[in-house]
């Protein structure tokens, strides 16, 4: 079981590497396993550093900044041990447009590499504009969700009537 | 194994039977706020064995059941159930060999929850192992909540090692 | 000092009753002070109730929902006792293009009836469109931060030298 | 009272003196990812005599302080300096009579803060006070940081009293 775990975190910081690098267009970041109190229980540590900037604390990395670390570290796991389905709850509503558009990118090249389907709720138009198809959730009686499928041209119409 | 087609009824906001389709690619769900988007998320969450009310963002898992409106009463029962289709025939034992599988969990206000794959009753932990040897589950790093795409971030590097482990 | 802190709670839970109808298109919402453990500090309780639905919890309001219930209290505050400044950092992120333009409309108003003064952090273009004034924080050279005037017709050339 | 100017230099990723304007009205703040829209409203906070390294996101309070990038290098002290009006003659005592009030904050790295108000050394405590006075300060509810909007729904009751508190 060790020789997995080492062969997954090798893997996990190969992806998270290169994910980084791209979304921030430069930059180093990587993983580390740190030994924690219990020697035989290690911690991840998360470097992240990006384009122009001195390493710091994770902390005092930006909102969409920590969001992009985040989604690279996600996306990495997911390319080392691609998962079914992944659902993603309006991961975009941190970041500007630039970002938006450049994980939709990277999205896309994952869900064409694999087989893997993607649920992501969202409320940008640009992440809308990207989709393959879109389904929307509405209460047309009050407290009572229905689920209908829809597409960019009723979107204006579709928001109004809510 | 593919997921293909997410049923609920009774499930917080969606009293009515309700049908999404998974299909490959990159679906968007969209809508006003408080609609039922991310409700929707957490029904397939809630079936791949969920059983932390608070994820469900509950005090109690009873709170997933239809809690009623103005003009309806509330349910006394939820459903959702997943079809996944297994063409491959590489689903864990002992469902190689079928074509398709539906694993259904079901909740009863005070009387708690049911499992059932393809119509046999399995127990919480049968199903549990059923979507983590599908590299899933409902811990599974690939489902994030709304709001949590940084917790990653600020949690303790003790807390991110099951993040590993669910690689492996 | 306990006459002020009721007269303030009823002040506050009123404003908040208003905001909170305004900004959801009805509903019902109000604040009870509880007794605590100990009865000398007694803690305030939030009921809020959008239209058509019935009374649950705070946290199974949806993500949106709680920023609106919450931006209403805190506005209530700001009425009830203005203060000079008041700063808003990306409080529009979960809000549909809907409550956007609801929140402006009431900033705007409490913006021409006090003194207050509003230093409003976006990346909604509606946002953005509804202020007085832009300000642009740029990173010409990179991890350094320079502040310049904005107007809307610049925005586009702005974000993509970012 | 009125806000009218804040300056800072050497805070967070504003190593170059840098000029606010604070108007009336509804003013925008725009900016990509990361570039320091965050580090600008903090810059306020911290000048009202924050004593909460967690608040500036730091683990320590000289963490304020720029800390270099790949071309230039690290500081050794930050001031953040905010110019208000008193035409309406409101201030707080002993402010009563000027037209006009400054308020200052410095901080060496590894000597720790000290303010000034109008050009004399005063206390932090008589800082927060002087902001207390205003309705304002550190911790008021009407500074609302990033992700933290629906802090009050999640906090326990007593937590929220604190609300109540400034609003008297
Ligand atoms: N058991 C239940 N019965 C009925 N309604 C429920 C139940 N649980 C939650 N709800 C309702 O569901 C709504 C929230 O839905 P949800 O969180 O899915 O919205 P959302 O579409 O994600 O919105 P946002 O865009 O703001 O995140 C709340 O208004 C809540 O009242
Ligand atoms: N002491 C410091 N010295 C230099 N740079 C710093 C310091 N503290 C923080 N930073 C930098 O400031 C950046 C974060 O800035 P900030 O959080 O203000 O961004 P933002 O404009 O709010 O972005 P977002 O839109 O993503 O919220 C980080 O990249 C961080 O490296
Ligand atoms: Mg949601
Ligand atoms: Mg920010």
């Amino acid at each position: 079981a060790k020789e997995r775990l080492t062969a997954a975190f090798d893997q996990v910081n190969t992806y998270f590497q290169s994910l980084f690098t791209r979304l921030f267009g430069g930059g180093k970041a990587h993983l580390e396993m740190i030994e924690g109190d219990d020697p035989s229980v290690a911690g991840l540590e998360i470097y992240a550093q990006p384009p122009g900037k001195n390493l710091t604390s994770l902390s005092l990395l930006s909102g969409g900044e920590q969001a992009l670390t985040a989604l690279s570290l996600i996306l990495a796991m997911f390319l080392t041990n691609p998962a079914p389905v992944c659902v993603l709850d309006e991961v975009d509503a941190p970041l500007d447009d630039a970002n938006v558009d450049r994980i939709c990118d990277v999205l896309r090249e994952i869900a064409e590499k694999s087989q893997t389907r993607f649920l992501v709720v969202t409320h940008h138009r640009l992440t809308m504009a990207r989709m393959d198809r879109l389904f929307g959730v509405t209460m047309a009686e009050r407290g009572v969700s229905q689920l209908v499928s829809v597409n960019m041209e009723q979107l204006d119409m579709f928001a109004e009537a809510a | 194994v593919q997921f293909s087609k997410l049923r609920l009824q009774g499930f917080k906001s969606f009293v009515e039977k309700t049908e999404l389709e998974i299909m490959p690619g990159l679906t968007g769900i969209v809508g006003p706020n408080g609609c039922g988007k991310s409700n929707l998320l957490e029904a397939l969450r809630w079936l791949m064995a969920s059983n932390s009310a608070k994820s469900m963002r509950s005090s109690s898992m009873d709170d997933v059941i239809f809690s009623g409106t103005a003009n309806r009463p509330a349910r006394n029962m939820a459903e959702v159930s997943l079809l996944l289709e297994n063409r491959a025939h590489n689903a864990p034992a002992p469902y190689g060999n079928v074509e398709e599988l539906e694993v259904v969990r079901r909740i009863e206000r005070d009387y708690g929850s049911s499992y059932l794959i393809n119509g046999k009753p399995v127990r919480q932990r049968d199903t549990q192992i059923f979507f983590a040897d599908l590299a899933s589950g409902a811990n599974s790093p690939a489902l994030v909540s709304q709001g949590k795409v940084a917790a990653i971030i600020n949690a303790k590097p003790i807390e991110r090692r099951s993040i590993l482990e669910d690689s492996a």
